[in-house]
Parts: structure tokens; sequence; C-alpha cells
């Protein structure tokens, strides 16, 4: 995180905040809550309180601008720049402008206006940008659904260096943008996808193409604004050139790279029981056409041929796999099976049903 | 190979987007007299690769793939250097 240069700060805790006009790309309602939703953000992790006034002057004076708004930095149409705020002080100090030539949205079309507004509210607190792709406060635009926002915990700590923690008992935490050479780095799911692994953690995606040496660090919603963050296993049909995604009890298919019409369905159209509420890991042998999925300490076998589970199972993990045990995430490579659990990794040879090597999790990064 | 009138078309749309960025976010100096510029200096590929480093990029200093994707990208308008 990054402080402003010479440290702008509110001189109280209480401020106050007013809505000058609105955009009629959304209900005024909408545009009250995304609002109030981007001030908690802020308030919940610090002493900061926000005061909704209406026709006076406030601290912070939110509005919608188009081009030259007379502020010396006009806007530049849609896309591009699409909105800036003022260091904390008087007068246009901690104002937010909007550019009403954007398209705001309360969801993933277009521009979120709780995630702009939320950055922007940074800067009128005094913060400057940070170069955490997975802060709040980096530059770029990214999605998040609303509804799965967790302020980051660079964001935390550069607001907090600011103002102090908040009165709760308990101080809240926020993500941690993984870094691929994180000997401490563990996964929720691995894919391969038409050549490349992606392994997903929390909102994260590191995808490693075999060409390149770096892994490259998105948010899901980059590729994939429906998926939910959490994704819990992952496996791919290559014959079909598909991915299944895992989380609590629903999944997702990947058609190449876009997400399947009609998802997500139940995991019980797979032919799970009802007693099942999540899966593990999941990975699929195309030699033999089987699907292996994996949840606490046992597995399933599924046919996907037949599309069906095959009798008999589940079945304990060690009877096929010896003591990999539990299993985070798990994929196939070459006739391989690299099982994942915390920061270990298990190479698997199915022929001979033994593990042939035992390495870190993120040896595939050429750390 | 002479540069088809295309690609010079677009090498001189991607150097306006990058002079422009880097004014905007990195506080290039709007300098009008590009040819009076003193031997030596580039101040455009200083402030690159400022730029570069902030989004940890390779630093190189020219306006690479990868650098001009991030510089297509839709952001705040506040700079990411000073302000």
């Amino acid at each position: 995180y990054v402080f402003t240069p010479g440290n702008p700060k509110w001189k109280r805790n209480n401020l106050t905040y007013r809505i000058l006009n609105y955009t009629p790309k959304m209900r005024q309602a909408d545009v009250d809550e995304a609002i109030r939703k981007a001030l908690s953000v802020w308030s919940n992790v610090t002493p900061l309180t926000f005061r909704k006034v209406e026709d006076k002057e406030a601290d912070i004076m939110i509005s919608f601008a188009y081009r030259d708004h007379q502020d010396n930095s006009p806007f530049d149409g849609p896309n591009g720049q699409l909105a800036h705020a003022f260091q904390p002080g008087e007068g246009i100090g901690g104002d937010v402008h909007l550019d009403e030539e954007e398209t705001w949205t309360k969801d993933g079309r277009g521009y979120n206006l709780f995630i702009v507004i939320a950055h922007e509210l940074g800067h009128s607190l005094g913060l400057s940008h940070s170069n955490d792709p997975g802060a709040l406060m980096y530059p770029t635009y990214s999605y998040t659904d609303p509804n799965e926002f967790l302020l980051p915990q660079d964001d935390i700590d550069g607001i907090q260096a600011i103002y102090g923690q908040s009165n709760a008992a308990v101080q809240p935490t926020g993500p941690v943008t993984p870094q691929a050479c994180d000997p401490n780095l563990t996964f929720d799911a691995i894919t391969t996808l038409r050549g490349e692994k992606i392994f997903f953690k929390g909102r994260y995606m590191l995808r490693k193409h075999p060409a390149r040496t770096e892994a490259e660090l998105n948010f899901i919603s980059l590729l994939w604004p429906k998926l939910p963050s959490g994704i819990q296993a992952a496996y791919e049909n290559v014959e079909r050139d598909e991915v299944l995604l895992f989380k609590e009890d629903k999944y997702w298919v990947l058609r190449g790279y876009d997400i399947a019409p009609g998802y997500p369905k139940p995991i019980y159209h797979l032919g799970f029981p009802k007693t099942v509420k999540r899966v593990n890991a999941a990975y699929s042998d195309e030699t033999t056409g089987k699907t292996y999925f994996f949840i606490a300490d046992r597995y399933w076998r599924y046919d996907e041929n037949k599309k069906s589970m095959d009798h008999g199972y589940p079945k304990k993990i060690v009877s096929k796999f010896g003591k990999t045990g539990r299993v985070d995430a798990a994929f196939q490579k070459d006739g391989y099976v690299y099982f994942f659990r915390g920061t270990t990794q298990f190479q698997f040879d199915p022929r001979t049903k033994r593990i042939v090597r035992k390495m870190k999790s993120i040896s595939w990064f050429n750390c | 190979l002479p540069v088809a009138p295309e690609e010079a078309e677009d090498e001189g749309k991607n150097l306006q987007l990058v002079e422009s960025y880097l004014q905007n976010f990195y506080n290039l100096q709007k300098d009008h007299q590009h040819h009076l510029r003193n031997k030596g200096k580039n101040p455009l590929a200083a402030k690159l690769k400022e730029m570069q480093a902030f989004f940890g990029l390779e630093v190189t200093g020219k306006p690479d793939l990868e650098t001009l994707e991030i510089m297509k990208k839709p952001r705040c308008a506040i700079p990411d250097i000073g302000q």
C-alpha cells in the first residue's frame, strides 16, 4: 500500500458524505446502496464513521461528472479513466467524481459502482495506489461480486496505518494475494486446461502455460465473472474439451474457455448421494475414461462414457492411492497423477500404484 | 522490410497511447519539442520503466505487448506516482 504524498488524513473520525447527483443508468436506491456499502468497507476496519447529509457541504461530496467538469482533470468518455477522488482536506478535498459516460451497474456488467467507489474512497481517506494486484487500491479495474467482496489485507494494513484499528473486539482480516513462490502457498483446486495448468486459490487463479517460465496471476472473475471464488475441485475431460469446476454442492462446466449455459447444477446429477456436501479434489484419467472424486478420506469413481458413478464406491483413498490420505487438489499429466496436500505434492504412478516422488506444491512455478 | 502502412499507423497509435498514459499517470511532462531534447536523456523511456516496475512487468523501457495491454485496461484516473 502507499500513502498519498504528504500523508494527508482527516483530523477527526466522524466524517460526513453527500450524494450530489445520480446516474440515469442505475436505480437511485441501488446507487445509495452501492455508496453505503463502499463506505462500510472502510468504516468496518477503522474507527471512521460516515454520516449522510442532504443539503449542506459534506467532507466527501460524491457526484457523476462529464468530460471537463472544472477541476482541471477532465474525464475521457467511455472506458479508460473511470473516476477520480481528492485527498483529505477542505473544499474539494475528499470529493469523489465518477465519469458519467461509463456503464455503471450493480453487477458484473460494465463497471460495478460499488467496487469503483470503494477504491476512490481509499483516495478520499489518504491512500494512493498499491502495486499489489489483489489490492482494492490497485489502479486497474477488476470485478468482484459485491456479495463476496472482502477488503484485502494490503488495504486494511494501509488504512489502519493512517487511522488505527477498528473498535471491534476481533480485528477483521482480509485475503492476501498469493505469491507463486511463497513456500507456504497451498491450493484449493488444480486442473489442466488445453495444455495449461490452472491453480485455484481464493478469488485468484495462477495460470501456468508450458511455454512460459512465469505463472500468470489473475482474478477468476477476469475470465469467468459468473464463477464464484473459492473453487474447491476441478478436472479436465480432454476428449470433450470440458473442465468441470466444483464448489460446495454445485458444479459448473467450461466448454473451451466459456462457462456452458444452464450451470451451476447440483453435484447429485453426477450420481453422488445426498450425504456428500462437497468435493475436495478430482482428476480424470484420459486413457480409461474414469474420473476420480476425492471427498474426505474416500474416493468415488465416475465413468465418463456411461456418465454414471461406478458401483462399489466410495472406497478408502489409502486402498488405491497409498498414504496420500486427504487430498486438497489433483491433476493428471503425462500418465502420472499429482496429489496436493497443503504445501506438499505427491507424484503417483497409477500403473505401479506407488508414489514415485514428493515435492513442494509450488514446484511447477520455476521458483 | 518496409513497414506496412497499417503497421506504421498502429505504431503511431501505440506511441500516442503510451505518451498520454505516462502523462496522465506518471507525470511525464508534455514536452512538445521532442527534437530539441538533449541527447542521451529519454524521459519517456525512464517513465515507462517506472510504470513497468510499478506493475511488476519486465522493465525494458520499451512499449512491449504486456505493457500496452495494461495501458489499455480501464482504471482509476489518479496518478500512480505522486498526486
